[in-house]
């Protein structure tokens, strides 16, 4: 573990706790995607299916059980809790979520490190994990009105994959058993670049003191 | 083994 891995799981974990906490308090999901959040549960599940059978450490087997839980338990906020489904944003978060699904478990099929049935499932959770955002994004890019937690929600997922990368240069250069992961290096990238111009309106927005909104 | 090496990330 370095600081750069666990810096990102903490920011992974602050974006989570934005988004519940939002849900929780404000009994608001206005401006969030219900198709990223379903994405995202659909990643922890499919990436998370060794947490019975290999232990790798407390800390990872605690937090695979807490963005399990968490991931799902937004969904279902989102999906049935009776105030919280009020502001779900259905006419504008239309993205069709399951182009995305199938072209990545194809993508996990032809592409792995091993052609076993975990290992094509988590080839594949990264792979979705990587565009699992675009509906979000597209979201917000219909929705002009970015208020303070959404904003701060898509921040720090993105910071969570800067840091991510962060980890895996550290990594590179200071284990020495560490193997080159290009699978796994190669969608982190895509899916950090996908934040990137998020973050140039987020921090030019932040500076004028404005509000966020992006371009068409 | 390369597999639980490979997954020892979130």
């Amino acid at each position: 573990m370095n600081i750069f891995r666990l810096a990102g799981d903490m920011t992974h974990l602050m974006s989570i706790v934005v988004l519940l906490l939002k849900m929780h308090t404000i009994k608001s999901c206005a401006g969030i995607s219900l198709k990223t959040q379903e994405l995202y549960a659909l990643v922890f599940i499919t990436r998370y299916l060794d947490i019975f059978t290999d232990f790798v450490s407390l800390y990872n087997t605690v937090m695979k059980i807490f963005f399990l839980g968490t991931s799902i338990s937004i969904v279902w906020y989102m999906r049935y809790h009776k105030v919280v489904k009020q502001s779900y944003d259905k006419d504008h978060d239309t993205f069709r979520h399951y182009f995305l699904i199938l072209p990545c478990f194809l993508l996990a099929l032809i592409i792995n490190d091993e052609f076993t049935f975990r290992e094509v499932l988590w080839t594949f959770s990264l792979y979705l994990e990587a565009v699992a955002i675009i509906p979000q994004l597209v979201l917000l890019q219909r929705t002009k009105n970015i208020d303070n937690l959404t904003g701060n929600y898509v921040f720090f997922l993105g910071a969570y994959r800067g840091l991510y990368i962060l980890n895996w240069i550290y990594r590179y250069f200071t284990d020495s058993h560490y193997r080159r992961k290009g699978i796994t290096w190669t969608s982190g990238i895509v899916q950090t670049l996908l934040y990137a111009d998020f973050f140039y309106y987020y921090i030019r927005s932040w500076r004028r003191n404005e509000r966020l909104n992006l371009p068409a | 083994p390369a597999t639980e090496e490979n997954h020892d990330e979130l």
